[in-house]
């Protein structure tokens, strides 16, 4: 999964 | 951004709004935890150390600064208001964080995604974040008649991560190779210890009586 989706959540 | 997760921000935005109008509205925070609060923004300030060196979004941005400012508000309230400090109940609030801080720190130096600084804090954060309403249950428990607004900041708190739950079955279904162990173990046990209050409270509210949990 890329970087983005693992720290998109808050 | 799916709307399970959207709900999830904005609840969890509104629980400490609710919780920031109580404090300035009644000047009191009777039966508010200031260790759970502290928790907070330690989870808070380990968790978005991102905001130095990427960015993701206004949105992201904008919820992380307003978390972290947020919760550093209310502990002000309850620390140094010179109104708001007399009601803290010091005497009731006695949780010993450090059993739950240090266990956290343990696990999230063994079992991590990457054996960074970064990473390492993150895991810290996300495993705290799972028990850090404990001291404020447990005072809950200790003050029989929980004022209402207190008992609706808790509520939307595990609302928030009940909506959480949701957007994760939603990112699995719909986004392959989504992986978020981590994320979704430490959140399930999160949102499993609000189960005992989400019992009471809707108790509560269906008899329209003052919610009290049993100690």
């Amino acid at each position: 999964s890329s970087i983005f989706s693992r720290k998109d959540e808050l | 951004m799916n709307i399970f997760r959207f709900a999830g921000d904005m609840t969890h935005l509104l629980s400490i709004i609710v919780l920031l109008l109580k404090i300035n509205a009644t000047k009191s925070c009777a039966g508010v935890s200031l260790k759970t609060q502290e928790l907070y923004l330690l989870v808070f300030v380990t968790r978005y150390l991102d905001l130095l060196y990427s960015y993701i979004s206004l949105y992201n941005t904008f919820m992380k600064l307003f978390f972290i400012c947020s919760s550093g508000c209310v502990i002000w309230y309850i620390r140094e208001h010179k109104t708001v400090s007399q009601t803290y109940d010091s005497a009731q609030d006695t949780f010993r964080v450090l059993f739950l801080a240090c266990p956290c720190m343990i696990l999230a130096l063994t079992v991590n995604h990457d054996f960074t600084v970064t990473e390492v804090l993150w895991t810290f954060s996300i495993y705290l974040e799972a028990v850090a309403i404990l001291p404020q249950l447990v005072l809950l428990q200790r003050t029989k008649n929980v004022d209402t607004l207190t008992g609706n900041y808790v509520f939307l708190l595990g609302g928030y991560r009940a909506l959480y739950l949701l957007n994760w079955i939603y990112r699995i279904l719909t986004e392959p190779g989504y992986r978020q162990w981590i994320v979704w173990i430490s959140g399930t046990i999160q949102t499993a210890i609000y189960c005992d209050f989400f019992y009471y409270y809707i108790k509560s509210w269906r008899n329209n009586e003052r919610l009290s949990l049993p100690s």
